[in-house]
């Protein structure tokens, strides 16, 4: 039996709405932890990992391991379905192959039960290690959507380098050239507006921008992102999902051939 | 894709 309830059903549309382009089917894993997903998209050039902690929901029941393969698009549908402020109780168990999304509104007047259908999904699971990066960079997250947005209409990709004082993205394409550069920026009323860049060693990295583009339609879920860099290996993109997890998309970047 | 190499390559398989 898996029981969990969330306090705004809002939060898991939108988290779904974020990653449901770059991957359309992936298999939930339920355990006492939380629940976690996992998947590349259908190139395998990128991959995103959702970690929702159990102590981040309002209730959370998970009696063993259980895994629930769904399809996004389908779960979106649902999801749509619940009123802003609805709650969300989310139940399933082993001995049916559906999930159960309840929709509460706040005064308790109205009750929406949808049934989606689960599938068998059969999928690489990818061991991530928690590995140092050369350069970490954290910057409002509405920021790093409109630079990877503006350089998507130069060019196809773009080249990121961070220095100790700086974070530049450059793109070229048929009509020119274009480069942003971020300073880090730590005087700000707002914690969340600071641009805090972390620097081991230069990086200079070239990544694909139509994925940039798309992991950045998770802006609304977090008001910062944090970009983790290093020589030769995937960027880690990450949205912190407040008090409950996060949602990371990883990119291997462009080697020359 | 040319010059775009697989995510899975970069990590373990589980």
């Amino acid at each position: 039996m898996f029981e969990a309830q969330m306090a705004q059903a809002a939060l898991l549309k939108q988290i779904i709405e974020s990653i449901r382009e770059l991957i359309t089917e992936a298999t939930f894993e339920v355990s006492g932890t939380g629940m976690m997903l996992q998947a590349m998209d259908s190139s395998h050039v990128s991959l995103v990992a959702l970690n929702l902690r159990s102590d981040g929901f309002q209730l959370f029941r998970a009696d063993r391991p259980f895994s629930m393969g769904m399809n996004l698009n389908h779960m979106a549908k649902m999801l749509k379905c619940a009123g802003k402020d609805d709650t969300l109780t989310m139940r399933a168990d082993e001995a049916n192959d559906l999930v159960t999304f309840l929709f509460e509104s706040p005064g308790n007047e109205r009750l929406a039960e949808f049934e989606l259908k689960l599938m068998d999904i059969t999928s690489e699971n990818l061991g991530i290690p928690d590995a140092e990066y050369s350069a970490t960079v954290s910057m409002p997250s509405a920021e790093f959507q409109r630079i990877v947005k503006d350089l998507g209409s130069i060019g196809d990709t773009v080249e990121i380098t961070v220095t100790k004082d700086d974070v530049r993205f450059a793109a070229s394409g048929d009509i020119g050239n274009a480069t942003i550069k971020c300073r880090q920026l730590l005087d700000t009323e707002k914690p969340e507006d600071r641009t805090l860049i972390e620097m081991v060693e230069p990086v200079n990295l070239t990544f694909a921008l139509r994925y940039l583009i798309n992991f950045s339609k998770a802006t609304s879920l977090a008001p910062s992102v944090t970009i983790k860099l290093s020589t030769e290996m995937p960027v880690v993109v990450e949205y912190k999902l407040s008090d409950i997890g996060y949602v990371r998309f990883y990119l291997a970047p462009k080697i020359e051939d | 894709p040319a010059g775009q190499p697989n995510i899975a390559s970069f990590f373990t398989k589980r």
